[in-house]
């Protein structure tokens, strides 16, 4: 937790279907590293937590306080990849799927 | 990037990366896949090849298997493949049927003839290849006492060693999909005598399905079709929200739509905060945020009852599914 940056940024996150209890049917894969953004989106954003063009009007708008009540832009997934997952369907026939926005690979405030 | 966690070894993998052997074995044998299962093996082989990221198989994203069951049709073995799982919003790329078969050239018979030169049996010609068969498929709806409509048929030419054979019977599995006949059946035609194109020993058929599957960009596709119960089943204090038996994983979002369906509006969509006083609006109950304003989570039946009602259940209606409220009403009138 000590080395984990306050901006926001990906932060590590592997999931076991164990854990939530779709082991029963998934066949592969038992666990994937999903990741998840985290972090905060305060004014000045650099360029490094890719700010859209409206996050960076909003943190404006927020740091000048004249509207209030307007929260920091969020800290959110920007680029994601695709998992394959191999399960049994409801005949226990095999199916692969190709799921997209399964982990993340880039944050962004938005 | 900003400077990122470093993740324990494990992370040092993509996502999906490639399988070893070991593991797929091993997977395959937890979940009673044994090596018997050839439909599994092959699907274990294409999770090795596209599993990782942002490779589509056959071009699209799904890849069903259907193993066939053996059956008898019209007093005949007959290979019986159910499709019924195949999703309305997936479609279908291409299909092919795997084929375990034996040879039947008559290698075997020329061998004593050479020891035997004077054997009334050896006098006979040698025998040419064998005659071509024909594997026809027809397709039934499930329930349906038919025989069925021939969707196709397919050559079959004996290969000199026992291999599997694959075929492409898209067309097939297309038009019967389309004429909603869900179970299609293999036999080898009339002519062709034993059962199957192998022995009994012999590993069954099996059938994959290249689709592209519409709906698993919509939010939620990743529950709609993995997550098989409500997560929040205690939370739920009305009866008819564990009572909508379906064989359809789906979530089927217009079903279950609250309020009245004459207009096109979202609900909640452009209500702003504070309009609606906070203490017209009840707490909703806990089901109901798990489900968000936009689609809910079709409460799917116990394992138990979907083992009961089996495959011979009737399909899925088409048309709306009513609330559990208006049916008890129109059931008492």
């Amino acid at each position: 937790q000590w080395a984990e940056p306050r901006v926001c940024s990906r932060r590590y996150l592997r999931v076991d279907f164990a854990d939530i209890g779709w082991n029963e049917w998934i066949v592969l894969p038992k666990s994937f590293d999903a990741y998840y953004c985290a972090g905060e989106c305060e004014f000045p954003m650099p360029k490094v937590v890719r700010p859209s063009n409206h996050a960076t009007i909003q943190s404006i708008v927020r740091a000048v306080g004249i509207v209030p009540g307007i929260p920091e832009p969020c800290c959110v997934p920007d680029k994601m990849n695709s998992l394959g997952v191999l399960f049994l369907d409801e005949n226990r026939d095999v199916v692969l799927k190709v799921y997209p926005n399964m982990s993340v690979e880039t944050c962004a405030c938005r | 990037d900003p400077p990122e966690p470093a993740p324990p070894a494990p992370a040092a993998r993509p996502a999906a990366a490639r399988t070893p052997r070991g593991a797929l074995g091993d997977a395959a044998s937890a979940l009673g896949l044994g090596a018997p299962d050839a439909a599994a093996a092959h699907m274990l082989r294409l999770y090795d090849k596209y599993g990782r990221r942002g490779a589509r198989p056959g071009g699209g994203n799904t890849v069903r298997s259907f193993r066939a069951r053996l059956d008898t049709v019209d007093q005949r073995p007959a290979y019986v493949f159910n499709l019924t799982s195949l999703q309305d919003s997936e479609v279908i790329l291409s299909a092919t049927f795997h084929l375990y078969m034996e040879p039947h050239w008559p290698r075997a018979r020329e061998e004593p003839c050479r020891q035997r030169v004077r054997s009334t049996f050896c006098h006979l010609p040698p025998p040419g290849p064998p005659a071509r068969r024909h594997l026809l498929f027809r397709s039934i709806a499930q329930n349906t006492a038919a025989q069925g409509l021939l969707r196709g048929a397919l050559a079959l030419a004996p290969p000199l060693r026992g291999l599997w054979q694959a075929r492409d019977i898209s067309p097939i599995v297309r038009a019967a999909r389309q004429a909603g006949e869900l179970l299609l059946w293999a036999q080898l035609d009339p002519a062709g005598g034993a059962p199957g194109a192998a022995g009994p020993s012999a590993p069954l058929p099996y059938l994959l399905v290249y689709a592209d599957d519409l709906a698993i960009a919509e939010p939620n596709s990743v529950a709609g079709t993995l997550q098989r119960y409500d997560p929040l089943p205690a939370a739920d204090p009305e009866p008819h929200a564990a009572d909508n038996g379906s064989a359809d994983p789906r979530v089927r979002r217009a079903s279950q739509a609250p309020g009245p369906l004459q207009d096109n509006e979202l609900p909640g969509l452009h209500e702003r905060p504070g309009r609606v006083p906070p203490a017209r609006q009840p707490p909703r109950p806990r089901h109901e945020l798990w489900r968000g304003p936009l689609g809910a989570l079709k409460p799917r039946p116990g394992r138990r009852e979907r083992r009961r009602k089996g495959p011979d259940a009737p399909a899925a209606s088409r048309v709306l599914d009513f609330d559990e409220q208006t049916m008890r009403k129109a059931r008492r009138r």
